[in-house]
């Protein structure tokens, strides 16, 4: 994955995308 | 007897009680086979294979589906099992229950397997023509009825949670990434306008409050 751009900040996860608490 | 208003509430209790006393908690045969006659997921990708691919080829496009769904739930875990570690919570109801959390994860896992075995070996050239150019993304998004950037939203959680991907697949899903993101998250229809509005509307509310100076 060294390669790959990761967009989510630091300390968030798919939770927050799918807008759970 | 005068209907008094405790004695009312009691009869209409045990009306209810009669009426269910010999009911069953579970769904019966003929309600179950309801439930089986939807049309879901697994018969819209294995029916729109077939489309694609020819007649021929049903059994492939069921050993795909049965190859994503055991991906999906391979992934899913991961996310969880990660997710319960960040935010030491146990109780996923939430994001268990959003519907298109786990539409758009399983069109990633169907997105890998579709792109790690492209055309079917046995699919005949008139096939093979018709499958490298209806099957590849965003086939995946259009038979599931899923919006892009939905599916956005999956990707990168994706490639964190399962550490076995090849260096080709994380390059595929990035290019899916940029695809969405550079046109087809932008449809009329999509919900990152919603989104961006919602986002104008927190900041229009944070900019009336902060002092002029600031």
């Amino acid at each position: 994955t060294q390669d790959y751009h990761f967009g989510l900040e630091e300390g968030e996860g798919i939770s927050e995308l799918f807008d759970c608490d | 007897l005068q209907q008094t208003p405790v004695r009312a509430a009691m009869n209409t209790i045990q009306q209810l009680m009669m009426i269910l006393n010999s009911a069953s908690d579970e769904p019966s045969d003929n309600l179950v086979s309801y439930f089986n006659n939807c049309t879901n997921l697994s018969c819209v990708f294995k029916q729109k294979f077939a489309e694609a691919v020819g007649q021929g080829c049903i059994e492939i496009g069921s050993q795909r589906y049965r190859l994503g769904v055991r991906l999906y739930y391979r992934v899913m875990e991961s996310i969880l099992k990660s997710e319960e570690k960040r935010l030491s919570i146990h109780n996923f109801s939430k994001l268990l229950n959003n519907n298109i959390f786990h539409v758009s994860l399983l069109a990633c896992a169907l997105e890998v397997v579709m792109a790690t075995y492209g055309t079917p070996r046995n699919a005949s050239l008139n096939d093979r023509t018709i499958m490298e150019t209806d099957l590849s993304f965003p086939w995946i998004i259009n038979i599931l009825d899923l919006k892009a950037f939905d599916l956005y939203k999956v990707i990168e959680s994706f490639i964190k949670a399962e550490p076995n991907l090849t260096r080709e697949m994380i390059k595929h899903l990035e290019c899916c990434e940029h695809r969405i993101m550079e046109s087809l998250a932008w449809q009329s229809d999509s919900p990152l306008f919603e989104l961006i509005k919602q986002s104008k509307e927190r900041d229009g509310q944070a900019d009336q409050l902060e002092p002029v100076g600031n």
